[in-house]
């Protein structure tokens, strides 16, 4: 199925998110990048914040993305 | 903890400060006292010196800015990004900067300053995020009052810098100073006992030190939060908790103090006084609380005893307080918090849970308190 607007911008949200604080690979201009290094960021991002580690955007996932915080990455360089 | 790879640090103690800029939400002197205070916190408990420049190059530049502000690095606008620092190093290391389009304060009624900086300076010094949620270091951003470092800041810190020299050390330290938070309680600890439970329109909340867990019945994983950062007015610590779900209403306990949640929201006219249940002045704390939606009535449990609260009359019944053992045989033990689940009470007591039958009042089953958490 086409991804609703609403799962569309929390892709971006999340996307944008695990660029910034989890060293996700950016994908080609406008396109979006693999779908196993998003997983494995939002495993990683999840692990983290003690959310369950699902991989999926659920609910929890997105308000934490949502809250606001530090600039500084999460992890590593 | 964690620490910058390579465990950056500053090599020398004595570490210089400069202030470029300053936000017009507050006076000068007041960006000046949050950031003297901020560093204060780290120097406290290590043997850096901050020193104050004012004009040239120090050690830690700190600017407040927005959008993009001359580091690739830009800020969002309000909220999202608050702020951002470098760790240590040459140049741009050490340099901390603050999102111009939030608002700072030096309360709770935005984002406040000190605090933020105090997390900021952290990195400035060395330090990277850390996981536990009740940590200074933590990524996300909530008010707190009292103390800012946890057990686990002044860890990261120390690994870093070492402890206060006891020739640095003042002649009278004030001991309300230097008293760390402890850390997030672990949920699998088997020795693990609750303060409080209760259920939340459907889902269950239990309360530990600052913290409390979320269990929601489609979630495995239960989400731990700082009490604070969503109730900034309930205290650090619960005592007790129940819902009456025909009012809609969860009351929490703490003290000779209650409060009311509808949902989520604190509701107005709270907190009140624990008598005006009807409890005797004498009561100064409830233990544990539940309500029993069989009988309407709801159960207030005070060391040995427990009391019995009409929800419908809004009056304790006569023949309150009775014995805990007399009507619960079997538990003989004070309840640290209690919930009622299809027909079933739950008491938990240190770290033993108790599963009670309600009806033929015995005990059905033992279990480990933290079971409740999927542990």
């Amino acid at each position: 199925l086409p991804l609703s607007p609403r799962d569309r911008d929390d892709r971006l949200l999340a996307e944008k998110y695990l660029r910034r604080f989890y060293g996700l690979p950016a994908g080609l201009q406008g396109r979006q990048g693999s779908p196993v290094a998003f997983r494995t960021q939002v495993e990683k991002m999840q692990r983290f914040f003690k959310l369950e580690v699902t991989g999926n955007l659920d609910c929890n996932t997105l308000e934490v993305m949502k809250m606001p915080r530090c600039g500084v990455p999460d992890v590593g360089e | 903890y964690n620490h910058f790879p390579r465990h950056l640090k500053w090599q020398n103690n004595n570490v210089t400060f400069r202030i470029v800029n300053y936000t017009p939400d507050l006076k000068k002197s007041d960006v000046d006292r949050a950031i003297r205070n901020a560093l204060n916190i780290w120097s406290d408990v290590t043997p850096l010196v901050f020193k104050k420049l004012h004009q040239g190059n120090a050690d830690i530049m700190i600017s407040f800015g927005s959008q993009e502000h001359g580091d690739y690095n830009p800020f969002d606008g309000p909220d999202g990004l608050l702020a951002h620092a470098y760790p240590p190093g040459q140049g741009m290391g050490g340099d901390t900067h603050f999102d111009e389009d939030e608002h700072w304060t030096k309360d709770s009624s935005a984002y406040n300053l000190f605090i933020v900086a105090a997390h900021e300076l952290g990195h400035a010094l060395g330090m990277s995020h850390s996981a536990d949620a009740g940590a200074l270091m933590y990524p996300v951003y909530s008010y707190s009052t009292g103390y800012l470092l946890s057990e686990d800041d002044i860890e990261g810190i120390q690994a870093l810098y070492g402890g206060i020299h006891r020739s640095q050390r003042s002649p009278n330290p004030n001991p309300r100073k230097v008293k760390p938070k402890p850390d997030a309680p672990n949920k699998c600890n088997p020795m693990l006992s609750f303060d409080a439970a209760t259920e939340l329109r459907g889902e269950t909340i239990i309360f530990k030190d600052r913290f409390y867990w979320r269990l929601h019945p489609q979630m495995v994983e239960p989400e731990q939060t700082l009490i604070k950062s969503t109730w900034p007015s309930l205290p650090n610590k619960v005592d007790a908790a129940y819902e009456n779900p025909e009012k809609d209403l969860v009351i929490i306990f703490s003290g000779i103090r209650m409060w009311a949640l509808n949902g989520y929201s604190l509701v107005d006219g709270y907190p009140k006084y624990i008598h005006k249940l009807g409890l005797p002045k004498t009561v100064r704390k409830v233990d544990a609380a539940v309500h029993i939606g069989d009988t309407g009535k709801t159960l207030l449990f005070t060391e040995e005893e427990y009391w019995s609260y009409d929800e419908a009359t809004g009056k304790m019944d006569s023949d309150s307080p009775r014995s805990i053992e007399q009507d619960f045989p079997g538990m003989d033990d004070e309840v640290d918090a209690a919930v009622f689940h299809y027909g079933h009470l739950y008491f938990f007591h240190e770290h033993v849970q108790y599963e009670y039958s309600y009806t033929s009042r015995k005990v059905m089953r033992i279990l480990r308190t933290n079971s409740i958490l999927n542990c």
